[in-house]
């Protein structure tokens, strides 16, 4: 099934 | 000192309402350039982002950077007591604790002047990249909160796919399945009921629709909304508010594990 990823693994922090 | 002037109170309570059910507390950045707020929802799921830039105000004043930690709760609550055709002023000394929202109806008979305590909030910001998306659709903005909805009666994803001249909304769950389907406009004379699709690559990608559902409170900033979608990317859920900037919604994926 899929699951739910986090936006922080897309955007760093700056 | 920081003071700007709005001459609707109405964008700014709509604003609000767009974002208060995602987060709880959230910090807006004010610059020579405008007003701005990033925040990631509790989960860190999805993240907002709103620009309120400079032109758009009647007056702007901002003689240093300032960061307004606010309860969006309480925000909205006080953005509330506006009416909508008031003129909204909102003041805040440069090292000051208060944020003061005051509220002048249109004939100037009424002025209304509430203090805000602010908060001091350490709110990680994250970079979001420039990029180009593989889909963009753009489609009437009550449209889409109706889908969203809708959907959410099936299933707790939606699946979107995205080819050539249109666009699928896909929902399982328990009690059954159910497909939208949404046709590029062929001829519109009105700007607001369009639905147009750009497609680079035909991308098929599955997302909350919790999240989504929360997103369409933005609804009443703009008639149309724009989805940007590429492969295994946050999906960006744009709102323009007229002259005067975005509301702009990031959701991660779901994908195989």
């Amino acid at each position: 099934s899929k699951q739910q990823t986090s936006i922080s693994s897309f955007f760093k922090p700056k | 000192m920081f003071e700007c002037r709005l001459p609707k109170a109405e964008v700014l309570k709509k604003t609000m309402d767009a974002l208060k059910d995602l987060i709880k507390e959230a910090v807006w950045d004010v610059s020579a350039q405008g007003l701005s707020l990033q925040s990631m929802d509790s989960s860190h799921v999805s993240l907002v982002q709103v620009t309120l830039r400079t032109e758009g105000f009647d007056t702007f004043r901002c003689d240093k950077n300032i960061a307004l930690g606010v309860n969006m709760d309480t925000m909205q609550k006080l953005m509330k007591c506006a009416s909508n055709d008031d003129n909204i002023t909102l003041k805040s000394e440069d090292n000051g604790d208060l944020l003061s929202l005051i509220f002048e109806s249109p004939n100037g008979e009424k002025t209304s002047e509430y203090e805000m305590k602010l908060m001091d909030l350490d709110i990680e910001q994250l970079g979001i990249p420039d990029q180009e998306y593989s889909c963009t659709i753009k489609m009437p903005s009550g449209e889409f909160q109706r889908i969203c909805r809708d959907l959410s009666n099936i299933g707790e994803s939606v699946n979107i796919t995205v080819v050539k001249g249109g666009v699928d909304f896909s929902a399982k769950g328990d009690i059954g399945n159910a497909k939208i389907h949404v046709t590029e406009s062929s001829n519109v004379d009105n700007e607001k009921d369009a639905v147009t699709v750009e497609v680079n690559e035909p991308v098929n990608l599955t997302f909350a629709l919790r999240y989504l559902n929360f997103f369409t409170k933005a609804t009443p900033l703009s008639g149309q909304v724009s989805l940007s979608i590429s492969p295994d990317v946050p999906l960006v859920v744009a709102y323009e508010i007229e002259d005067l900037g975005h509301v702009k919604y990031f959701l991660a994926p779901k994908i195989e594990n």
